[in-house]
């Protein structure tokens, strides 16, 4: 999915 | 969000309280890595690219910025204001080393052979190594300020409680990044000595030192 694609971590 | 990864994040904003304190009451930058430091200004600046193009989530942007504006402000302090008490002579493990092996392994492992991707796969090996040149000048000045071991356990705890939150994450939302996972993890091993002498001493209220 695309949300996966986005690294949303520090 | 998860409890883990909220207190990885707090964990890493107080590390960066810690060492502003110690280097403000202290007057001193003594026994901190200037190179350690260098290493996460370049990790913040080629991880967080994506403050370029977004998407800005308020949380993850405001945290990127004052990561990437209190480790430059770190390296001003030592370069200028606090200069004479950096102890540049001890301080000079190779970084060469870390950044060429943590680009080779970038090329070698990423999500897209683009510039960000590579980019912020290289940003994650560093890290996972960038604490070394401050391990070793600990190892070369053979103890530590309380203070300083305090900032180096809560910066290494940062990752070390990431771990537990991709596994929230990959059981609770099957999401994984393995590179992060892995580096993660090897960043963890690479602190590894430290955490076992600050559970034995400092904690128990000893001084920080190696044996000789």
């Amino acid at each position: 999915d695309e949300l996966a694609d986005v690294h949303d971590e520090l | 969000m998860n409890i883990f990864r909220l207190l990885g994040d707090l964990s890493h904003l107080a590390s960066i309280f810690i060492l502003l304190h110690k280097i403000r009451t202290t007057k001193s930058c003594a026994g901190i890595s200037f190179r350690s430091q260098a290493l996460y200004v370049l990790v913040y600046l080629t991880r967080y690219l994506d403050l370029l193009w977004g998407p800005w989530l308020l949380y993850n942007t405001v945290m990127k910025l004052f990561f990437i504006g209190s480790s430059v402000y770190v390296l001003y302090l030592m370069k200028f204001d606090y200069k004479p008490s950096h102890d540049m002579g001890l301080d000079n493990f190779k970084v060469e080393y870390l950044i060429g092996g943590s680009f080779v392994m970038a090329l070698l492992f990423n999500l897209a052979f683009t510039f960000d991707e590579v980019m912020w796969s290289f940003s994650l090996w560093l890290e996972s190594v960038a604490i070394l040149p401050q391990l070793f000048l600990l190892q070369r000045t053979g103890e530590a300020e309380t203070i300083t071991t305090h900032y180096i356990f809560a910066l290494g705890a940062y990752r070390a409680l990431y771990i537990p939150n991709w596994l929230y994450r990959w059981v609770m939302e099957g999401r994984v990044e393995f590179i992060a996972v892995f580096a993660g993890i090897i960043q963890t091993i690479v602190y590894a000595d430290f955490f076992y002498v600050y559970f034995t001493k400092v904690i128990q209220g000893q001084k920080f030192e190696l044996p000789a």
